[in-house]
């Protein structure tokens, strides 16, 4: 399948949510994101780890700018009720995301894109990719840096903000 | 926007790779993923999270099954040259996706696809979502039952496997 990389996106109005220590037990994520959605929060990018045997997961996420103060206010009871050890949100952070089409079948496609952050000296805290798209987390000042450097990596002409 | 999940499907033909510690400087995820995909290495769903401060992240990626014997074949290159502290591959694992159009706006998507497997009795290992997928890597031997909750939470006909 030949690999067609539509465009770059910036979006930098979001904030990145960690969820440390979430308990490993069938229910946990699900207990999390129905009291997430039930509060209107609307989340991006789930992601979640297998790190050490035996060590709890961590799981993170993106939300709206605007949710900030919503998913502060709700920090407590995640932890309190729902046995997760820490919640931490960074607002420090934009995505930088590559789409295209058929991109599974050329992991050299996600190897370009780091290739091109890394000769940016850009850092990545965050991956996540699928068939359509994929995004890196960086710091946010790194931002209009990574766009810039995806455009050239895969040659595409206009940026788009979001 | 209206949220439409199309279909749902499963798949047990490959493997989780856990990098563990690997170096948070700029260049460490384009060392690694350009050395798999030099030896030709098809990688999907790779997802990196933030855990604790100052602890050096952790990547996960799947491979196709054919492919674990070529990548057990360069773990010790990665830990050796890479800077990676450990890698591990585990077989017993199974993909379940929700698939849709439109579902960053529902984090209700999300939450009703792990209440699912919670009411299933499904642990999730590995999570990760954009707006066209939601997937969720299981036990090998929950994938069926994982995908027939998947079908019946979003009243959906014929599975499929993959
Ligand atoms: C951590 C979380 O994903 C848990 N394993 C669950 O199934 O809900
Ligand atoms: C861990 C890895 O993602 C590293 N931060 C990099 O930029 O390559």
């Amino acid at each position: 399948q030949q690999v067609v990389v539509r465009g770059a996106a910036l979006r930098k109005n979001l904030a990145r949510v960690v969820l440390e220590g979430v308990p490993d037990a069938p229910g946990a994520a699900a207990q999390v994101f129905g009291a997430v959605a039930a509060r209107g929060i609307l989340v991006d990018d789930i992601v979640q780890v297998v790190t050490a045997p035996d060590a709890p997961p961590t799981i993170n996420f993106t939300i709206d700018s605007s949710d900030v103060a919503e998913m502060r206010g709700m920090a407590d009871q995640i932890v309190a009720e729902m046995g997760v050890r820490h919640v931490r949100i960074d607002e420090d952070v934009a995505k930088v995301s590559v789409v295209g089409v058929g991109m599974r079948a050329h992991s050299g496609v996600a190897s370009r894109l780091f290739q091109a952050l890394r000769d940016a000296d850009v850092n990545i805290e965050n991956i996540s990719t699928s068939e359509i798209v994929i995004s890196c987390i960086v710091r946010r000042a790194d931002g209009e840096k990574a766009l810039r450097t995806a455009h050239a990596a895969f040659e595409l002409q206009q940026p788009t903000q979001g």
